[in-house]
């Protein structure tokens, strides 16, 4: 998945987000047009209504359901606005809160706001911390009783992409974990 | 005498208007600019996920180009730079704010179930884990058409202008980028790939291929040489499209023409929500924008601010409520499901947006982090790993 926030001139905003699924899609490749293939069918895997555990079957048309997010916020008062989106599977939605919190509620920078270890709470109610994520915080939340994930995630994909309009000024900033970099004028 | 008068008069009050008018630019001009960071643009931005692809949406905004028209340039250039990530064989969910209308729209063009699918597919749930390669999980790609949609109705600058960037990158000698070599040299990823169409790609005989080795891709060249002169309408209703589907029929996809020329993006109001000052807009299902503005809204109720998160009692008491809000909200993806295809649950995300909802949640957070998986609804949740 791949996400892409833009602030335009006029003050109008575009946020994106792409995907053909698991990295390499299906990894069905069509060589006379160049085009990867996806696998989005996968995510009808995981629709089931609490409690049940039938799986309903495909209906022609429908489309799986989705953790992206490409989003909008807007302070009409303050003449601020941040256009956010983000990537990374079931990360994703963990990954632009924070992201989110970190930047309007406790004042981070926005590529700070962006750059800051994240955790996430998996199917089994488990807590999955990013590495580097702060250690005292670990400690308190596991004395609170919150119980992290036994099987440590191999990798975390998770890749935010954000620009912050505060009155005239324009920051933009692309996730560090991608080698992803913003740009502007 | 008097007119002289009059005119000295006017003269020195002009001279003081000057003067204040001078004084007042003085103070607030370089005020204004010091409010700035130094890393702060002062007119748009582009955020994508290579400074390659930021930098074209950049430049197509600098030649007039609506951000709609940026987003579009970025996003093809991905699917180069990135193609682990997106491209043309893939899905896009774009929100759209218009300055001079004050409106947020949707366009959602995610995939879609082909008409024709193996009956038995979800019984592969399992076994396919945790990649889930082969044909019979492809869906209806949108990505073009969605492009499409969105450059009909925001779109400044001509359609072809939008590809020339990628196309100039892959005909002037594309080179593996760094994060894709990650990829492709990843040991639970690469016996996949060598196993499968991509490895005539992105393998040099017997090896993956490194960074900065040289990438041809002369054929997905063409392909946006053609959409450009073409339009979207060739993969969905043209040559392109039959090409595509022959292509992927031999490794077993059951796709058809008649899928391609199906598909139709939808435009659809964005979710809103209120959130302290701001006004969160965000895709509704089967997009996750109930599921963010349900965590965000549960936990503004908690007032967290740099203050109270500044020792670190009240950091682990913010993570803390942020993962019981997490927990709540595995428990509610469920209401993701597509609605126009599942209409019963037609409405069902909106109660993710109250109020009362929230506050009834909050109520339920407390100070453990112990409670039982049925106090979040969490019980016979089976995985979330969608995309």
């Amino acid at each position: 998945t791949s996400h892409v926030s833009v602030l335009g001139e006029d003050g109008s905003a575009v946020a994106a987000t792409s995907t053909i699924n698991t990295p390499f899609g299906a990894m069905v490749y069509s060589p006379r047009t160049g085009i990867l293939l996806n696998n989005e069918l996968l995510d009808l895997c995981w629709r089931h209504k609490p409690g049940s555990t039938v799986t309903p079957p495909p209906v022609p048309g429908e489309q799986p359901p989705s953790s992206m997010v490409p989003s909008i916020l807007i302070n009409e008062v303050q003449g601020s606005k941040l256009v956010i989106g983000g990537a990374g599977g079931e990360l994703i939605i963990s990954a632009v809160t924070q992201a989110i919190v970190n930047k309007l509620w406790l004042g981070f920078s926005l590529t700070d706001a962006i750059a800051a270890p994240i955790l996430h709470v998996n199917s089994k109610g488990h807590v999955e911390y990013e590495p580097k994520f702060n250690q005292e915080v670990r400690k308190g939340l596991q004395d609170r009783g919150q119980s992290q994930s036994q099987s440590q995630r191999p990798v975390f994909l998770n890749s935010v992409q954000a620009v912050f309009q505060e009155g005239p000024c324009v920051y933009a900033a692309s996730d560090l974990r991608k080698a992803g970099k913003a740009s502007g004028y | 005498m008097a007119w002289g008068h009059r005119t000295t008069v006017c003269l020195v009050l002009l001279g003081v208007s000057l003067g204040l008018a001078i004084i007042v630019l003085a103070v607030v001009l370089p005020h204004h600019q010091a409010s700035c960071r130094p890393d702060a643009f002062t007119r748009a931005a582009v955020a994508a996920d290579s400074k390659i692809c930021s930098d074209i949406g950049r430049v197509i905004l600098q030649q007039q180009g609506s951000p709609v028209d940026a987003a579009i340039a970025a996003l093809i250039c991905t699917g180069v730079v990135n193609p682990q990530s997106m491209g043309l064989g893939g899905g896009v969910v774009f929100t759209i704010y218009n300055a001079s209308t004050g409106k947020v729209e949707v366009i959602n063009a995610r995939e879609t179930v082909p008409a024709s699918h193996d009956q038995r597919l979800l019984d592969q749930c399992t076994n396919a884990l945790p990649l889930c390669t082969g044909a019979q999980w492809i869906g209806v790609p949108g990505e073009l058409r969605g492009y499409a949609e969105a450059h009909r109705r925001y779109g400044r600058l001509p359609w072809a202008q939008l590809f020339q960037p990628t196309i100039a990158l892959l005909r002037e000698g594309f080179r593996v980028p760094p994060i894709l070599s990650q990829f492709l040299n990843t040991s639970f990823l690469q016996p996949c790939l060598n196993s499968s169409t991509l490895r005539q790609l992105f393998f040099n005989g017997t090896e993956t291929l490194r960074s900065q080795d040289p990438l041809p891709w002369p054929a997905l060249a063409n392909t946006l040489e053609t959409v450009a002169k073409e339009g979207a309408e060739v993969l969905y209703t043209g040559k392109l499209g039959q090409t595509l589907v022959e292509d992927i029929a031999w490794q077993g996809s059951q796709l058809t023409v008649q899928d391609l020329a199906a598909f139709r993006p939808k435009v659809v109001e964005p979710l809103e929500m209120a959130l302290g000052n701001y006004t969160l807009y965000s895709p509704p299902p089967p997009a996750g924008g109930a599921i963010l503005s349900f965590i965000l809204n549960v936990l503004k109720g908690f007032n967290f601010s740099a203050e109270t998160v500044a020792g670190p009692e009240g950091k682990v008491n913010m993570y803390h409520h942020l993962v019981e809000a997490l927990k709540f909200a595995v428990g509610q993806r469920w209401r993701l499901w597509d609605p126009y295809s599942h209409p019963g649950i037609q409405n069902i995300s909106q109660d993710l947006l109250r109020e009362t909802l929230a506050q009834h949640i909050r109520q339920q957070i407390d100070g453990r982090g112990d409670h039982q998986l049925s106090h979040y609804n969490l019980s016979g949740v089976r995985g979330n790993s969608m995309g």
